[in-house]
């Protein structure tokens, strides 16, 4: 089974064109490997990226220095995971 | 027909549960529902299609799909409820019973099962299908990015290791070519339905270009009354507009193959998320989620039923 551990979803509030302009440039990129379960389109909507362990430094770098605000939504996708796990185990006994 | 009554639908289920519920579902209403099987996926799984039916030949019908996309468990999850809800509503909801007297409805409840077991046992973000993609060691195709409408256009991948890949060719997919033949075959399908998560939209054709769809203000005008529904419930926010306008430009999309193939009530619902859990949904939303989608959903077919065409 994959595991998550350490991997975080950010939630991205681009304010300008050009913001989203760059957070495509990211989305277009291979190197991070990451996956943008809501994509940058306008600054209306919220963009959520998941974000492996490998990458956090680099990519929320790359946002500060882009001046592209975010914060933390989900900060251990593997903790939620594990949680569901046990939920739906608990379940399945019940 | 007792097992539908004892399930927990406040809980996610894996494939073969769901498979056995549906079984259920029929024995418990035999002369409401049949199960169908359109085919069968990559990984050779059956797939299913629950008809709602109260007789007639080749009435206009609706297309209702859910989980397309593997790990939006809720979409899935919606959709058992929903069943459910339709099935006991018959012969209680006048709604509902009117809507049955005239319409059959196609309910696909797991129109990706490949990736839900492997959701289940391997990958819980996994999101596309599980076929090989010869010359990569990626596999899948992005089962919305599939279809004969703008295919590889903006806002798809051409890359076999993308979440967006969208297969060597239009149709590629089994799972896709499945429902496209059932669809054609038919002939009669008035509206066509697809249900994913999460982002709390409601959105209409297009996605794979910016133009708008003939029929812009009337599906917006349906779309927007079916947010209100939706809405009464919880207070849960939607926006309403062309896949391309709200979200992004996106190709080879499911409502967009079905508008163009002559099903002018083509909608995708993009259903709740409380803003912390993608997809990711706690189990205890799921049957306000269900709920609260079903009275738009309602909204959407009552319409289509008072307005044959």
């Amino acid at each position: 089974r994959k595991v998550f551990t350490g991997d975080q979803v950010l939630r991205v509030n681009a304010k300008s064109e050009a913001q989203i302009q760059l957070l495509k440039t990211l989305e277009n990129g291979e190197v991070f490997k990451l996956d943008f379960w809501t994509h940058p389109s306008s600054s209306d909507l919220p963009i959520d990226i998941h974000v492996p362990y490998a990458s956090l430094y680099a990519v929320q770098k790359f946002l500060q220095d882009n001046e592209i605000p975010f914060h933390v939504m989900i900060q251990d996708l593997q903790e939620l995971l594990d949680k569901e796990q046990e939920d739906l185990q608990r379940n399945a006994v019940k | 027909g007792g097992d539908t009554k004892s399930f927990d639908y406040a809980t996610y289920h894996r494939l073969d549960a769901i498979y056995s519920w549906m079984d259920s579902m029929v024995a418990g209403h035999p002369n409401l529902i049949s199960k169908v099987q359109i085919g069968s996926s990559y990984e050779n799984r059956p797939m299913y299609v629950l008809k709602f039916s109260t007789g007639g030949n080749n009435r206009p019908a609706i297309w209702i799909d859910a989980g397309i996309h593997s790990r939006e468990w809720i979409s899935t999850a919606s959709a058992l409820w929903m069943a459910n809800k339709m099935a006991t509503d018959f012969g209680v909801d006048p709604s509902v019973t009117s809507l049955l007297g005239k319409m059959d409805v196609y309910l696909m409840i797991v129109t990706n099962p490949d990736g839900y077991a492997y959701t289940h046992t391997n990958d819980r973000m996994w999101r596309k299908t599980r076929s090989v993609n010869s010359g990569s060691t990626c596999r899948g195709v992005d089962p919305n990015r599939n279809w004969d409408a703008g295919f590889g256009g903006p806002g798809a991948s051409k890359n076999p290791c993308s979440e967006s890949y969208h297969g060597p060719s239009a149709h590629s997919a089994i799972e896709v070519k499945n429902i496209v033949d059932l669809i054609k075959n038919h002939g009669n399908f008035k509206a066509f339905i697809s249900i994913h998560a999460y982002s709390q939209l409601l959105m209409y054709p297009y996605g794979y270009t910016c133009n708008d769809i003939p029929h812009q203000a009337e599906l917006d005008s349906v779309g927007r009354r079916a947010v209100q529904a939706l809405s009464s419930l919880y207070g849960t926010s939607y926006r309403v507009g062309s896949i391309c306008k709200i979200i992004y430009q996106a190709s080879g999309g499911s409502i967009d193959w079905s508008y163009n193939n002559g099903v002018k009530y083509s909608f995708a619902f993009e259903l709740r998320d409380t803003g912390r859990y993608g997809f990711l949904l706690p189990a205890n939303q799921i049957i306000p989620t269900a709920t609260e989608t079903w009275l738009g959903l309602k909204h959407i077919m009552e319409y289509v039923r008072d307005h044959p065409y």
